[in-house]
C-alpha cells in the first residue's frame, strides 16, 4: 500500500 | 524589487526539468537567503524541496519576501526560448502579479524579455522532522537513473537494502526478479564515481519506480545522488546543485496491505 507523504509530515 | 540573476540559464533550465514532471505549479518563496520550493506531487505521495541560496546567484535583492505562484507549464515554455549560456535575471516589483524573465546572450547583442502572470497558489507547507538516519548511500547520480530504469521494467516497486556491505536494489513481477547489488568503493580515482555508505543499522524499504524515476530528472543537476533511510519514514533523494544549493525529494514508503 502507498502510503501518503501527508502522514508522516504534518501541514505548519 | 526582487531581482535574481544567474550566469548561465542551462542551470534554470535543469531545476525547471527537475521538477515539471512532479509538479505542475508551485510556489517559489524569495527572501533575502534565497528562493525556497516546497510542493507535494498531485497525489501526496511525494514532496520536492528545492533551495538555492542567495549566494549562489550573480546578482541577487530582494527587499521583501515575496511568494510567486508559477505554473511550470508555461516556465518551461519560456525557458525553451533560452539559449544554455545566456545570462537569464528574474526581476518582480513587490506585490506584483506578473514576472518578468530576461535572457541576455554572452554578447549582451541579443536581449529577450518575457512577463508571465503568477498565480495565487494554496500554500501548504508540510513540517520536515529532523531524522538520524540508518543509512546514507551516495552514489553516481547516472547509476541510480539507470538502476531506476531498470528495474522500473520488472515492476511498479523496488525493494531498496542497505548493509554496511553494499545496497541492492530489486523488483519482483510477471517477468520474474531483478536484483542489483553495488558494492560500497574501496578507492576511486575520481571521487564522482564512488560508492559511499554510512549504516547505522541494516534497513530494507519498498518505493514506488515512478516516482523515483521523475526524481532522476535531476541527474543533469549533479554528478552523485545521496539517499537517506530509516525504516517506516519517507526516503530522501538529494542532487546538490553545484555553488548554488540542493534539490530534496521525498518519497513515502509502501507497506504491505
Amino acid at each position: 500500500m502507498q502510503k501518503s507523504i501527508t502522514s508522516f509530515f504534518k501541514k505548519k | 524589487m526582487f531581482e535574481a540573476r544567474l550566469g548561465q540559464a542551462t542551470i534554470l533550465k535543469k531545476i525547471l526539468d527537475a521538477i515539471k514532471d512532479l509538479l505542475n505549479e508551485a510556489t517559489f518563496d524569495c527572501s533575502d537567503s534565497g528562493i525556497q520550493l516546497q510542493a507535494m506531487d498531485n497525489s501526496h505521495v511525494s514532496l520536492v524541496s528545492l533551495t538555492l541560496r542567495s549566494d549562489g546567484f550573480d546578482k541577487f535583492r530582494c527587499d521583501r519576501n515575496l511568494s510567486m505562484g508559477m505554473n511550470l507549464g508555461s516556465m518551461a515554455k519560456i525557458l525553451k526560448c533560452a539559449n544554455n549560456e545566456d545570462n537569464v535575471t528574474m526581476k518582480a516589483q513587490d506585490n506584483a502579479d506578473t514576472v518578468t524573465i530576461m535572457f541576455e546572450s554572452a554578447n549582451q547583442e541579443k536581449v529577450s524579455d518575457y512577463e508571465m502572470k503568477l498565480m495565487n497558489l494554496d500554500q501548504e507547507h508540510l513540517g520536515i522532522p529532523e531524522t538520524d538516519f540508518s543509512c546514507v548511500v551516495r552514489m553516481p547520480a547516472m547509476e541510480f537513473a539507470r538502476i531506476c530504469r531498470d528495474l522500473a521494467q520488472f515492476s511498479e516497486s523496488v525493494v531498496i537494502c542497505c548493509t554496511k556491505e553494499g545496497v541492492k536494489f530489486s523488483a519482483s513481477g510477471d517477468v520474474g526478479t531483478a536484483n542489483i547489488k553495488l558494492a560500497q568503493t574501496g578507492s576511486v580515482d575520481k571521487e564522482e564515481e564512488a560508492v559511499i555508505i554510512e549504516m547505522q543499522e541494516p534497513v530494507t524499504l519498498t518505493f514506488a519506480c515512478r516516482y523515483l524515476n521523475a526524481f532522476t530528472k535531476a541527474t543533469p543537476l549533479s554528478t552523485q545522488v545521496q539517499l537517506s533511510m530509516c525504516a517506516d519514514v519517507p526516503l530522501v533523494v538529494e542532487y546538490a546543485i553545484k555553488d548554488l544549493g540542493h534539490i530534496r525529494y521525498y518519497l513515502a514508503p509502501k507497506i504491505e496491505d
